[in-house]
């Protein structure tokens, strides 16, 4: 890293640290950088304070959404259908349950769908934090066709009136072509059921992962199109500056954060505060 | 990849029979951005970056080689060397049941592994137990039940019962049933949850595994250094589990991992069905790293 006008190398190399540590990537990182020498080229004198507001404001910048300012639980029809999807053990099922307290607490009702037909024990464990809610939860036999049993379940969601209702899915690693297309399937198999289904899409990524997450991103959108990512485990040392490069290449939201193992733990995503973290 | 980047950007930097300290430090301004974009951690980087740089400088460069390749050699060569080591497999000497602890983070497949490594070892003849020791997950006992099942192998699961019992009772249970190899499944974790750390610790002094595996997703990105510098430091690791490599992660992990702790990478998943776990290939690691 070299140094720049007033902005001295050390300096830069030190910016340079934290957001590579902080997952944010090569190329994001180059361009952040970049933009501040341009910003200290007009400026002309610059002081530490300074810099560090504007690599704030140039991140918020990137991950701000209109989107996400828009009622926090959008509810467009009846069922909301919410298709849930991510690589292995990234923290869907776990988020799925405390996604359904967050409309419960807001007195939706809400069906749970178990579409993840590979996974030992997977029906096993969403039907303990169902029963742990006290909402319904349709499972399916292992083995069988999971955009089916997307189906039955938006059929029943419709049946009973339901205002929610969540699709779980089995990991899968994105670079699995018959697994992507099974889940292609299933959103299909919804969006003929049910007008503009499903209504969300939301990714499921680690906060742990480093830049292969822009690999996940990138294919889960293009086979699912997504309408956001929740970023799970946040709640570690890890500060998920990968969703800044997300947002910067694919224009993908961050909608929610998961910060624990509990029901509780799943928040809007706060931009200010995420970039706080970052630097922090 | 590497190479090909590298041998455009030294296009202009024919070596005169040796490497100057600019055609180097050219070069690996490319191998480390590589390394960083393969998610090897930045501190790592810098070091691993800075004894490369000591061992290219000077070197021969021969007539029919362009530099390029010579930089890329010794990166390559170093990193093997760094990442490899020990032979990978499991410590089975011990007289008696041989006990395998695994650990990781939350998701990092370890009750996967746990069932790769229970098939791996029972058709190599060795009369193997699961151990359920994650009393916090849903549905967790389940879920090593059913792998038991699939590969024909006991699993031991006594709900209501606390982590550190349960190993010590499986532990009791293999000496009188004469088993060879117990392996211990534990709850995922924060290298930071100084509770659940706690617990690890004191698995290990009631039961002193003979082997302490870091279950780790190959797509970890730049806390690999921290996560892994906790769990040896309170466990004294054995090796490290590398799962998920089926992907397209580069899995710099790998190396922070190696750096880190300086223990064995013993075995990598690659895939979720329980045949899916192969040894560790250094020189192949080293290739998927570099691009
Ligand atoms: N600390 C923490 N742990 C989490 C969070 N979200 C999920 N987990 C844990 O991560 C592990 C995996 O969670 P799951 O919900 O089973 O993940 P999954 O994506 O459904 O996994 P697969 O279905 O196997 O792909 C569990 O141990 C969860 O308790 C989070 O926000 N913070
Ligand atoms: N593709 C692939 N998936 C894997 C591999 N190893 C594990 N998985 C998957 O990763 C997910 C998590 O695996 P688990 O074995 O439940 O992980 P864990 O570490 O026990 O999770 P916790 O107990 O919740 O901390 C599951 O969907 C597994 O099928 C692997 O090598 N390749
Ligand atoms: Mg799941
Ligand atoms: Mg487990």
């Amino acid at each position: 890293v070299r140094g720049h006008g007033c902005l001295d190398a050390e300096l830069l190399e030190q910016m340079e640290e934290i957001l590579i540590r902080g997952d944010v990537g090569v190329e994001t990182t180059a361009k952040l950088l970049e933009g501040l020498k341009e910003k200290s080229r007009a400026a002309g004198q610059l002081k530490p304070g300074q810099i560090l507001a504007i690599l704030r404001q140039q991140i918020e910048e990137i991950l701000g959404d209109e989107r996400s300012k828009e009622s926090s639980l959008p509810l467009s029809s009846t069922p909301h259908v919410i298709l849930v999807a991510g690589v292995n053990g990234t923290g869907k099922t776990t988020s799925i349950a405390k996604l359904a307290k967050i409309y419960l607490d807001r007195g939706r009702t809400v069906l749970l769908a178990s579409c993840d037909t590979f996974r030992a024990a997977a029906n096993e464990q969403l039907e303990i934090w169902a029963r742990r809610l006290g909402v319904g939860m349709v499972k399916n036999q292992p083995g069988a066709d999971p955009a089916a049993v997307a189906f039955d379940a938006l059929r029943a969601a419709q049946a009973r009136g339901i205002d929610v209702l969540i699709i779980d899915t089995a990991g899968r690693l994105h670079t699995k072509s018959t697994l992507m297309e099974e889940l292609k399937k299933i959103k299909r198999v919804i969006g003929k059921q049910i007008q503009n289904g499903p209504h969300e899409t939301l990714l499921v990524l680690d906060a742990t992962v480093g830049q292969n997450a822009i690999s996940q991103a990138r294919l889960f959108h293009e086979a699912l199109g997504l309408s956001g990512i929740l970023l799970a485990k946040l709640d570690g040392t890890a500060k998920g500056g990968i969703v800044i490069a997300i947002k910067d290449r694919l224009n993908i939201p961050v909608s929610y954060i998961g910060i624990g193992e509990n029901l509780d733990d799943l928040e809007r995503f706060d931009v200010g505060k995420f970039v706080g973290a970052l630097f922090s | 990849e590497l190479t090909r980047r590298l041998n455009s950007a030294l296009r202009d930097l024919r070596g005169r029979g040796k490497l100057s300290e600019k055609i180097v430090d050219e070069a690996l301004r490319d191998v480390r951005r590589a390394m960083l974009e393969a998610d090897v951690n930045y501190q790592v980087a810098k070091d691993f970056i800075r004894r490369v740089r000591e061992k290219a400088i000077g070197q021969e460069v021969l007539k029919s080689v362009r530099p390029a390749q010579v930089v890329v050699k010794i990166v390559h060569d170093e990193l093997v060397q760094l990442l490899g080591g020990e032979a990978s497999t499991l410590d089975l000497s011990s007289s008696g049941s041989t006990v395998i602890m695994l650990v990781g983070l939350q998701g990092s497949g370890k009750t996967t592994v746990a069932g790769k490594l229970a098939l791996h070892l029972r058709s190599r003849g060795k009369k193997t137990l699961l151990v359920a020791a994650d009393v916090y997950r849903p549905a967790a006992g389940d879920q090593l039940s059913l792998l038991g099942e699939q590969i024909q192998v006991p699993v031991y699961v006594a709900s209501g019962k606390k982590p550190v019992e349960i190993c010590a009772k499986a532990k009791e249970r293999a000496r009188r049933e004469g088993i060879d190899a117990v392996l211990l499944d534990t709850a995922g974790r924060w290298h930071i949850d100084k509770e659940m750390m706690q617990e690890l610790v004191d698995i290990r002094r009631k039961v002193a595994p003979d082997e302490i595996l870091l279950v780790a997703d190959a797509m970890t990105g730049q806390e690999a250094v921290n996560l892994a510098k906790e769990f040896d430091a309170l466990l004294d690791l054995s090796g490290v589990v590398l799962t998920k490599m089926d992907g397209d992660a580069r899995g710099g992990a790998a190396l922070s991992l190696r750096a880190v702790t300086g223990k064995p990478i013993k075995y990598v998943g690659m895939g979720e069905k329980l045949d899916a776990l192969e040894p560790f290939y250094p020189d192949r690691m080293a290739s998927r790293i570099l691009g």
